[in-house]
């Protein structure tokens, strides 16, 4: 059986708010290392996949390997019924027609318990190699955020371009065109502001703003986020999470003039 | 203008 308890429902409820419009039915698996999820979007264009160690939780108990198919939109309204502090507790049985969700406020003696019935999904699962990324960025979440809702403005597309002298973000578009560049930027007393490139060699890759900004949705999650390129590979965009787990989301680049 | 590759492109079905 499964038992995952965490601190505070928040983390859930940003993951899932995050995921919910770019993917709609997924398999959350569980096992002794933790919960993982993979999912594409109806296009095969992007892929979400989370991490959720077992020492995020606590505690953390999992016998078996458990896979709980569920509609984002129906955890979506039963996680609304959790307060952002309450903690969390997410049950299963070995072979479950439900999750079952408890939430408990530290401050008032409430508690909340609600099952999700479970779907059977049969999703395909890809293999994603491990990859040294010609490029890697490390930036304000915020930041890239902005850029891309600004970027959004004139265009459908961004290319990212990394060379010694920073990444620039640029698009062209029937109004105009703009482009935002950055260089590394340590902030002593802001390490969050921080902005980090580890180039091994200049990458110019294009892609669709309207899945970065969909991306975006996790800044709430983490101060920082890397982005990770290789020449005509899909990007990788990591919100890191406490205790090694992550939220990631790859997406095929636009290739050809 | 550039061509919306598709994931499978990229990574194999496990």
């Amino acid at each position: 059986m499964l038992e995952a308890r965490l601190e505070q429902a928040n983390l859930l409820k940003k993951v899932v708010d995050a995921i919910k419009d770019l993917v709609q039915d997924c398999n959350f698996d569980c096992n002794d290392s933790g919960i993982a999820l993979q999912a594409m979007d109806n296009s095969h264009v992007a892929l979400v996949s989370m991490m959720l160690k077992s020492e995020s939780f606590s505690p953390f108990r999992c016998d078996r390997n458990i896979a709980l198919g569920i509609n984002l939109t129906s955890l979506t309204k039963v996680l609304r019924a959790a307060q952002n502090e309450d903690i969390l507790t997410l049950k299963a049985e070995d072979a479950p027609d439900v999750v079952n969700l408890v939430f408990e406020s530290a401050e008032s003696d409430r508690i909340s318990e609600y099952d999700i019935k479970l779907m059977d999904i049969d999703q395909e699962h890809l293999g994603i190699p491990e990859t040294e990324y010609a490029a890697t960025i490390s930036m304000p979440s915020a930041e890239f955020q902005r850029i891309c809702r600004d970027l959004m403005a004139l265009s459908e597309s961004v290319s990212i371009e990394c060379s010694k002298e920073g990444v620039k973000f640029a698009c062209q578009g029937d109004i105009g065109s703009g482009s935002v560049t950055l260089r590394s930027h340590t902030n002593v007393d802001k390490p969050e502001m921080n902005v980090e490139i580890d180039l091994t060699e200049p990458v110019s890759l294009t892609f669709s703003l309207k899945y970065l900004v969909g991306f975006c949705k996790a800044s709430s999650l983490s101060g920082q986020v890397k982005l990770c390129l290789s020449n005509e590979v899909p990007l990788l965009v990591e919100y890191a999470l406490a205790n090694n787990s992550y939220l990631r989301f790859y997406l095929a680049p636009k290739i050809g003039d | 203008t550039a061509q919306q590759s598709r994931l499978e492109g990229f990574f194999r079905p496990v």
